[in-house]
């Protein structure tokens, strides 16, 4: 454990919490890409089955647990609890698009060749692109909430700090993960344009195009 | 290296 990657998991945690609230107490989940959260669902789920057969530590398994199920808990309150509100219209990106190459992709390009670990890699390379119809919804609709704009800013900020603690693993520790790091790059390098924004723009909601 | 019995990171 290292700053960049404990800051890096807090900064994850917070953007689900701010999410979560975000929904919670705007009794809204307008302008939020219900697709985008089924894939972070996704990816919890199918990283975190480990639960079931490693322990590592007190922090791993109370940090995976609770990013289970805040996931599901947004999950249930775009889908079920405040349906009326999801903005479906504007949340038409086609995931089977992102799902299908990924899941051959895993098959393809793992580390071992076992059930758990294609799953985990499934997850690494799903995470790196589920924003993506989140990001095609405020283009499309071009507009974000400032909250959302927060949300989007603790996600990104998460995946460019764990690319500090990879840089940080392989000179003090020999540790390196090559499918963690391309696509912890490729899922930083999709959310540059918009910390772009957010600094420019000073986190204030505003229109914007992508 | 790396060594597949386990991922430590979230």
């Amino acid at each position: 454990m290292n700053i960049f990657r404990l800051i890096g998991d807090l900064s994850h945690l917070a953007a689900i919490i701010i999410l979560l609230l975000k929904i919670w107490k705007s009794r809204s989940c307008a302008g939020i890409s219900g697709k985008s959260q089924i894939l972070f669902a996704i990816v919890f789920t199918t990283r975190y089955l480990d639960l079931l057969t490693s322990f590592i530590s007190l922090y791993n398994t109370c940090m995976k647990v609770i990013y289970i199920g805040c996931a599901y808990a947004t999950v249930y309150l775009i889908y079920m609890k405040f349906r009326a509100t999801y903005d479906g219209n504007h949340d038409s990106f086609r995931v089977e698009f992102l799902v299908v190459p990924v899941g051959g992709l895993a098959v393809l390009i793992n580390h071992d060749f076992s059930f758990l670990e294609i799953l985990w890699t499934f997850s690494i390379y799903l995470e790196s692109v589920a924003i993506l119809p989140q990001l095609f919804m405020i283009s499309k609709t071009g507009e974000a909430e400032t909250i959302t704009t927060h949300y989007l800013f603790c996600l990104g900020l998460y995946r460019a700090l764990y690319l500090f603690n990879w840089i940080w693993r392989f000179y003090f520790e020999g540790f390196f993960d090559m499918i963690a790091i391309v696509a912890g790059v490729v899922q930083t390098v999709l959310y540059c344009d918009f910390f772009y924004l957010y600094v420019t723009k000073d986190g204030k909601g505003y229109r914007f195009s992508i | 290296g790396i060594k597949v019995d386990g991922h430590d990171e979230l």
